[in-house]
């Protein structure tokens, strides 16, 4: 294993994940 | 169990695994005929005085100790628990006069604040929360969270406490479908809590919004333990603890384990298997998380200590007065050590 197995890495994930989550 | 002891009378002397990195500080005993539990450290309010004080909970007392200037401490509050013996101590950080504790028997029943009137300073306690209760962990900003119930049933809820101690507001954050573990929170991240279940999942929810974000399933040993999480850089740090993994040949035996996932994609890696040096064995029985340390007691009695940043174990602390160690506790006040023995006696070291 590698980081390169992680996928595209996003420096906004957790407001990237909380507009897409459920309410 | 013969073959543990066998080990640690194998042991070398101390100074020789321990060269330096801890530092004995000072000790006390505290005199109890149930046995010791737990132990910890936080800043306790006086005369509009803050100061560092040692908490140690056995099963039927939790005591208050206040530094004297002679490195020595004195007991100076005590909350006596007759009906559900106490469990573990939950410290709240952020709150000055309020300590928080788990009873129950086996499983958590009651969660209860402990704390002191104003007026004459006679000890007082609040029953917070009580049920089938799985996980809890005290979280900054003065706030709590547990997890009531396993399943489907399962209730997480946040309770944020006044600076005196008050307890001002609950929200609840979506459950996922499975029984929590433990809670962590994520340093870096005041608004994300990480926590990991029984099958082996870590989710993670927005606090502010109560949202759970993402379940990431991690490929580990079995009932791993999240203890504390760092975010940097687009990616989660996660520090896991493996109370039921078993020796290889080839690690040695693994006690924690640091994890990087990428939240958006739910991928993970271990990048870090912290094992015991050579000639050393056991299993992790209890430990705690603090910045980049992470420090351990093993089933053989011995605490241990790594440091995640160097990547290997950076101090090993054998049996002392012949007992084995059963707590151990970063202060969270300073970069000091509790370690702590079933007879009550705890020692404080700077590492």
């Amino acid at each position: 294993c590698s980081t390169a197995d992680l996928g595209p890495i996003s420096l906004n994930w957790f407001e990237e994940l909380s507009s897409e989550a459920p309410p | 169990h013969s073959i543990e002891q066998t080990e640690i009378s194998d042991l070398p002397a101390q100074d020789s695994l321990n060269p330096g990195s801890l530092q004995l500080v000072s000790k006390f005993k505290n005199p109890s005929s149930s046995c010791s539990v737990d132990v910890s450290a936080m800043w306790w309010e006086r005369a509009a005085a803050k100061e560092p004080c040692i908490i140690t909970a056995c099963e039927d007392v939790v005591s208050l100790w206040k530094p004297l200037d002679t490195l020595q401490w004195k007991k100076v509050h005590t909350w006596h628990f007759t009906e559900v013996p106490v469990l573990q101590i939950v410290p709240v950080p952020d709150v000055y006069n309020l300590i928080c504790v788990a009873l129950g028997n086996l499983e958590i029943r009651e969660i209860r604040a402990l704390l002191c009137s104003s007026g004459d300073e006679s000890e007082k306690q609040v029953l917070l929360k009580s049920g089938n209760i799985k996980a809890v962990l005290g979280l900054t900003k003065r706030r709590l969270v547990s997890s009531i119930g396993t399943f489907c049933n399962q209730q997480v809820q946040i309770m944020t406490f006044t600076e005196d101690g008050g307890s001002k507001d609950e929200q609840l954050l979506m459950p996922p479908d499975e029984t929590i573990l433990a809670f962590a929170e994520v340093q870096g991240m005041q608004d994300a809590l990480l926590g990991t279940t029984t099958v082996n999942n870590i989710v993670i929810w927005n606090l502010k919004t109560g949202q759970l974000l993402k379940k990431v399933h991690i490929d580990s040993y079995q009932a791993s333990v999240c203890h504390r999480a760092y975010s940097e850089m687009g990616l989660l740090f996660v520090v896991l603890s493996h109370p039921c993994a078993k020796e290889s040949q080839a690690f040695g035996s693994p006690v924690f384990q640091l994890l990087v996932i990428n939240p958006k994609t739910a991928q993970s890696v271990g990048i870090l298997l912290c094992c015991l040096p050579p000639g050393q064995a056991g299993r992790f029985l209890e430990g705690d998380v603090t910045g980049h340390v992470a420090a351990a007691v093993l089933t053989s009695g011995t605490v241990a200590v790594w440091d995640l940043l160097l990547g290997h174990c950076t101090a090993l602390l054998p049996p002392a007065s012949g007992q084995r160690w059963s707590l151990v506790k970063w202060s969270g006040t300073d970069s000091h050590l509790l370690a702590g023995q079933k007879d009550g006696s705890v020692f404080i070291y700077r590492y």
